[in-house]
């Protein structure tokens, strides 16, 4: 399972969240405005958080995050 | 499987429920407006509880939690 | 597998019955009002009883339980 | 594999029928009116029986107990 | 694998027949009219039999016993 | 795997060929006009044979045995 | 994996092919018209080959033996 | 995984070619005109060739052999 | 996994590259016009190579290997 | 699980990162124009990043990095 | 899973790159104006790469290289 995120501005953040009892940030990755990062749910990461403007492409549909 | 929830405003929280004979709230997510998160079902967590006003899209449909 | 309930009213209870040869409820979760409660079938809860005015989405279709 | 039921009347009952070689009624799960019950088919239900006044949701389509 | 029978009438039997070299009546389960049986195939059960008015929800689609 | 089979008339015949090097009948099921069988492949049962008036509901289309 | 065969005329045959390093004929099941047979590929049988004027019902599609 | 093989002239041949380091043919079955084989993929066979004028039902679509 | 090829010239070939660490030919077999080939990705197989005009059925589409 | 890019300049990156607890890159394949790159996620990489005016396709849809 | 690739000039090349720690060249096919070439993923290939005017079928879709 992964999703895809389409960076619309630059310092976008795609941050991946801990697997486990404990919920922490393990790695926030920035992308520049254009780049397109491409991130499956692993042994490490069973929730992600998204910051700024960017499209997302997901099995439920796609997401403008600051449209709606 | 995942669901997606968009925060539409500040202090939308997405809580885990802990899996097992006990339910208790182990995790609070909290989301800024504008901000998305995807989050699995897991080990640890076979319930969630979204509170504020959010657009969820889950595999049965997309939930306006303040429209409806 | 898990189904979506939508609070409509406050005191809406999302009840888990145990797995197993007896049938007992084994937690009863409140919702309030525009509340968003993401459930799963579990080791632990084999059936689910919804009280309250509230909108469920399931595999099987969306159901307004005040409305039929 | 699980259905969903919707009750339209007080006294609405769900059995749950033993699974192996002998069938039984294990359980008898009583819904009010405006009451869903979500059952799976489990380790210890093979079959199950509605009696009342209600909604079925299942995969092979809805359907109106009082109505055909 | 489970179907689903509406009876239409007081009488209707839902039958299971052995699975195994030997293939005999294991169970009758007698339905009042507007009752409901969901059953599955088992470990006990490989075939069924269907006696009196009734509409069957199978995966084939829906069969009224007395209509053809 | 399953199909059903409804008679049209009295004397319709389910008969089940045994799985294994060897091909024979090991059980005729038979079957009264309006009656429904739903009949699994199993570990006993590899093929299976209709005679009679009736309606196959099979994955691969409907069949009516004497219009054809 | 299974496919029906619905005969048209008496003395339709399904023969069944050995599965192995071997290919010969292990049985040929004859048909009278009207009688249907529904039957799987399995431990014995890797191929099969009809004779007579039949309607088969297969995944790919339905085929009348003698139209084409 | 099988496919359907109807011949629409006498003599068509059915070879199947061998799994393994070596390709060789293992088997040639001979169809006549209005015959049908229905043939799998096997341990012992990776590959088939189909000579003379048939019509082939394969999961990828219905092929005429000598109308292209 | 398999793809159908139906040559339209003498000659046509259709060539099995090893799986492995090595990629090198292992088998060629030359189709006449009118004949078609069935063949299966295998433990020995990991990859295809056609030569000569030909129609291609694949899980992604028809390729006419001319006519581009 | 794979994705495919299609270079529409000189220089496109299409970036590694590694599965496990620590997110690096650990190879970035650069694309000339007009070269096209399939890509799966795999036990050492569990996300990727793209650079550059290229076209993706993905199972959520087709990306254009330089449109939106 | 596996792609389907038409060169429509000679000197067309498919490239294997390693799966692995590792990202290196394995394997480079050529194929000629009109040849054809299925390609896997692999127990050593993970991604691939294309060079020159083909016309590519995927699962996501088909590319023409030289159009974009
Ligand atoms: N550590 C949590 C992360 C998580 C996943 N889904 C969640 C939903 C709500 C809150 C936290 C989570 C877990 O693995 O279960
Ligand atoms: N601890 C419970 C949490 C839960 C899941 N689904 C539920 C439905 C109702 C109430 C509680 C639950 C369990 O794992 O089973
Ligand atoms: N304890 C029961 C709960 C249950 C599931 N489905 C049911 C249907 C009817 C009655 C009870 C049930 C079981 O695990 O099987
Ligand atoms: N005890 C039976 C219950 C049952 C399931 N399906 C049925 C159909 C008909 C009669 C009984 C049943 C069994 O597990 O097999
Ligand atoms: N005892 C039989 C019951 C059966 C299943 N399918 C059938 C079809 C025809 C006749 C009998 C059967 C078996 O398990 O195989
Ligand atoms: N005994 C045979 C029965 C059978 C299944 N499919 C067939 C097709 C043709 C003839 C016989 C059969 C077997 O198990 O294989
Ligand atoms: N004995 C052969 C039968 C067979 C299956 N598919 C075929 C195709 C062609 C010729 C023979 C066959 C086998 O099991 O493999
Ligand atoms: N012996 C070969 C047969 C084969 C399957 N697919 C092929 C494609 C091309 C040439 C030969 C083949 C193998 O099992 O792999
Ligand atoms: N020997 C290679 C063959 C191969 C499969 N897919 C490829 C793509 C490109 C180049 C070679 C290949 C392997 O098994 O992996
Ligand atoms: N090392 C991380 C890489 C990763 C995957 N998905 C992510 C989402 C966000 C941040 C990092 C990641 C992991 O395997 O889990
Ligand atoms: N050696 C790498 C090859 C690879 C697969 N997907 C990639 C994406 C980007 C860069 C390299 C790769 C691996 O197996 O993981």
């Amino acid at each position: 399972e992964y999703f895809v995120i389409h960076a619309l501005e630059n310092g976008v953040q795609v941050i991946g969240l801990t697997r486990g009892p404990e919920t922490k940030f393990h790695h926030a990755e920035k992308l520049d405005k254009g780049e397109v990062m491409l991130a499956q749910f692993t042994e490490h990461t069973s929730a992600m958080k998204i910051r700024g403007k960017a499209i997302l492409y997901t099995k439920h549909g796609i997401i403008r995050t600051h449209d709606d």
